[in-house]
């Protein structure tokens, strides 16, 4: 989704994406 | 486990069937971290236990502008934290998987 960015470092791969509101709210 | 203000998770069921983990991690709580850092945002990486470290993961992060070098130790800390955790669970209750 145009949401979720991915990054790629040193072989290792990151995919950025969202918190899931339902998380945020926990903390 | 000191709080360090980040959350890591599995991002995936762990079917302890390979040494590979599917993790996420994201910040909980801001007043925690001394640099800058992306709120908002969870971060979901691939962790093999036999072949990464947390200091590793983190230093990536780092390098990839997630977090800010003063905060690579609570970072890995708090992978290594998960981490440790996961391998108990795994050690425990085979069955738990």
């Amino acid at each position: 989704s145009s949401l979720t960015q991915v990054v790629h470092s040193a072989g290792r791969r990151f995919i950025v994406s969202p918190v899931p509101e339902s998380r945020l709210r926990e903390s | 486990a000191e709080d360090t203000g980040l959350r890591v998770e599995l991002a995936e069921e762990d079917d302890c069937s390979n040494s590979s983990l599917a993790l996420r991690l994201w910040v909980e709580d801001p007043k925690k971290l001394k640099g800058k850092h992306k709120d908002n945002e969870a971060i979901e990486f691939s962790f093999n236990l036999e072949t990464d470290t947390p200091e590793e993961v983190a230093y990536e992060m780092v390098k990839s502008g997630f977090f800010h070098e003063s905060d690579s130790k609570a970072v890995a800390k708090s992978i290594r934290d998960r981490v440790t955790l996961i391998k108990k669970t795994r050690e425990k209750k085979p069955a738990g998987c």
